[in-house]
């Protein structure tokens, strides 16, 4: 049974026909940080685009997705053995940083780098 | 929840660093915004505008060489005049307790060169301030070495980085870097008495301090890897096998 669906990733996959949108992917998002409550404290950048991702993964991985070899195996569980071990979830994969510029409370002046703020690519 | 704090919210994770920083050091909303204005302001407005574009995005090319620049203020400044031409002022900057995962790289101190005040022209520059006792002062010999800003031409700074981290940086508790700002009258203008006292240093000196985030590499020192620990104990095993 495992060779049935490893097979299908030599040809083209039908189970997601039609579905195709609703594939695990990156999409934008743009956030204001007077929406996050903290347009008090943060000065720049005004907006935030931390996107996000989204989608189904497919029952047999993409190449370009990305994913590790436990998702794979995950699938192959969930298909064959066990239902209860869910589908590989749909996350982020590359990130970028962000540069803000804030006042503390004690009136200093901060500009400070934060890792992994932006998704910008997705895995499942 | 647009609007609402989200420290609630956050502080289900208080572990993550940046959970940390929202919970410790963003103003309660119920707070008023700091309102910091003048040159310390633009004068970090244009180091972001340098080293980040219009969307936050980090520069490439970027120069500063940090993860990590604050700015403090100074606390007070008692203003005094010495013999002569010249004008001092004591500044007091807070350190705030040292933060295990952040690493101090540099500490700059930087002021205006020239003040015009009150219709004179003076040229100011910065020394440490060593304070051997409670009852006498000293000056310390020590100076950083001056150079104009690549911010701003109106700018100096000056390298204090080995003072702070020799005198200051592994001290415990409340700490306070202490430096004088010392103005001279420009030729012709001696004698003549200046509103000094009126005057506020706070806009004129500013100390920069440079910090590098070394948080994963202090979580690996705190924490070796499972696998890695299980690597170790099985090379030692290898390598005891081949010693028999």
């Amino acid at each position: 049974r495992a060779a049935i669906i490893t097979s299908k990733i030599l040809g083209p996959t039908q189970e997601h026909v039609g579905s195709e949108s609703n594939q695990c992917s990156l999409h934008h998002f743009q956030v204001s940080f007077h929406q996050l409550g903290w347009d008090h404290w943060i000065i720049a950048p005004n907006l935030y685009t931390p996107n996000y991702c989204k989608g189904a993964c497919p029952r047999v991985l993409r190449y370009g997705l990305n994913s590790p070899n436990h998702a794979i195996i995950q699938n192959l569980v969930n298909e064959l053995v066990d239902q209860n071990v869910p589908q590989p979830s749909c996350v982020p994969y590359k990130y970028a940083p962000i540069s803000i510029l804030l006042v503390e409370a004690n009136g200093s002046i901060l500009y400070k780098e934060y890792k992994d703020m932006i998704a910008q690519s997705c895995t499942c | 929840k647009v609007g609402q704090p989200s420290a609630a919210l956050l502080a289900e994770a208080p572990t993550l660093p940046l959970i940390q920083e929202l919970l410790e050091e963003a103003p309660g909303k119920q707070q008023r915004k700091p309102q910091v204005q003048g040159h310390p302001m633009r004068y970090m407005l244009e180091l972001y505008q340098r080293s980040a574009d219009a969307h936050g995005h980090p520069r490439e090319n970027r120069t500063i060489g940090a993860t990590m620049v604050r700015l403090v203020r100074p606390l007070a400044n008692i203003a005094r005049t010495l013999r002569g031409p010249q004008y001092i002022q004591t500044l007091d900057f807070p350190l705030r307790p040292n933060r295990i995962a952040y690493q101090l790289v540099r500490a700059i101190m930087v002021y205006h060169h020239q003040v015009y005040l009150a219709g004179f022209h003076l040229s100011c520059h910065v020394e440490p301030w060593v304070q051997k006792n409670t009852s006498n002062h000293t000056l310390s010999s020590e100076r950083g070495s001056s150079k104009p800003s690549l911010l701003s031409k109106a700018w100096t700074e000056m390298d204090i980085t080995q003072h702070v981290q020799q005198r200051l940086w592994d001290h415990k508790g409340h700490r306070v870097l202490q430096l004088r700002f010392i103005c001279q009258q420009q030729k012709g203008s001696e004698g003549l008495q200046l509103p000094w006292h009126d005057t506020s240093s706070l806009d004129t000196a500013f100390l920069l301090l440079y910090f590098n985030d070394t948080y994963k590499s202090v979580q690996k020192a705190k924490l070796p890897p499972r696998g890695q620990e299980e690597f170790k104990k099985r090379d030692s095993s290898l390598f005891l096998h081949r010693a028999r």
